[in-house]
């Protein structure tokens, strides 16, 4: 489960970062 | 006799300002303004359908997309995850769309 929210942070960051 | 009031059935006036321009790349049928190559969007549109917590599994990604190769369904994803549209969850078969619309 922590590895899952890890995931999705770190996507949702990647999308972040991209998005800027 | 004719009535001028109706208006004739075709006409779609369905006007999208600003989002129309985009898709024509080549032979490309549909490629949004984000970015993706239509496989890259079939699979993430897969993904994004999949109602289940744990998200998608490869192997369904594969029965449902008979066309693609299972190189080029992985490079899809590759490429999802990479720019952070999708991302693995109970382990690296699964995924989920972090796009919430």
């Amino acid at each position: 489960l922590v590895r899952i929210q890890k995931n999705k942070a770190a996507a949702l960051l990647r999308l972040a970062a991209r998005n800027v | 006799t004719k009535s001028a009031s109706q208006p004739p059935a075709g006409t779609a006036s369905f006007s999208n300002p600003g989002m129309n321009e985009v898709g024509n790349f080549g032979g490309n049928s549909f490629m949004p303004a984000n970015g993706l190559t239509a496989a890259q969007n079939q699979v993430l549109n897969l993904i994004k359908a999949c109602p289940r917590p744990e998200g998608l599994n490869f192997h369904d990604l594969k029965n449902q997309l008979h066309h693609m190769t299972v190189a080029s369904i992985k490079q899809a994803v590759d490429f999802l995850s990479n720019e952070g549209h999708i991302y693995s969850t109970v382990d690296d078969d699964h995924f989920k769309s972090t796009d919430a619309e």
